[in-house]
């Protein structure tokens, strides 16, 4: 463990307590896409089956349970208890133009032809672009509540703290993981142009709009 | 390269 990938996992568990949070509090999931956290949700399943026969540390089982409850907890949220505030008509990324692609490609480039090392390929390649729903919708609505914007920004900001502790493990422990780390580059550049508007508007005080 | 006993990172 290094404080990289200790605040990266601290990153994203701010970013999960946030959105749990924004819904809960405002008891709305307006400018949600429930389709990103139905992947995550199904991210965190498919790669976390191994939660009951490879422990690894204290830590670690328990991030693992403290994610899959949240994430669960938000899609049922979305889907659910505040479903009258889900705004279906702006989350129409096409989710299966995501899995089917993601599916396949878990078949073909893994490190181990088992049914638990592909499913956690296949969460792999799915996390880098289950963002993609919600940044899509964001375009679509032209903006997003600053809450929203903070959550996003946590969530982008542990993969790519994650990259700087790849590059710490190779360093020193001469440890590397290739389909991890070419899947957290693509998930880290998703959200460039989102760090640029945030950077540049979220923390000058405005809203995040974009052109419409 | 890739650890044989599982996978160790989040």
């Amino acid at each position: 463990m290094n404080v990289f990938r200790l605040t990266g996992d601290l990153s994203h568990l701010v970013a999960i307590i946030l959105l749990l949070l924004k819904i809960w509090k405002t008891r709305s999931c307006a400018g949600i896409s429930g389709k990103s956290q139905v992947m995550f949700a199904l991210v965190f399943t498919t790669r976390y089956l191994d939660l009951f026969t490879n422990f690894i540390s204290p830590y670690n089982s328990v991030m693992k349970v403290i994610y899959l409850g949240c994430s669960y907890a938000t899609v049922y949220m979305i889907y659910m208890k505040f479903k009258a505030s889900y705004d279906g008509n702006h989350d129409t990324f096409r989710a299966e133009f995501l899995i089917i692609p993601v599916g396949g490609l878990a078949f073909l480039v893994n490190h181990e032809f088992t049914p638990l090392e592909i499913l956690w390929t296949f969460s792999i390649y799915l996390e880098s672009v289950a963002i993609l729903p919600q940044l899509f919708m964001i375009t679509k609505t032209g903006e997003a509540e600053t809450i929203t914007t903070h959550y996003l920004f946590a969530l982008g900001l542990y993969r790519a703290l994650y990259l700087i502790n790849w590059i710490w493990r190779y360093y020193f422990e001469g440890f590397f993981d290739l389909i991890a780390i070419v899947a957290g580059c693509v998930q880290t550049i998703l959200y460039c142009d989102f760090f640029y508007l945030y950077i540049t508007k979220v923390l000058h005080g405005k809203k995040l709009s974009l052109p419409a | 390269q890739w650890n044989q006993q599982g996978h160790d990172e989040l």
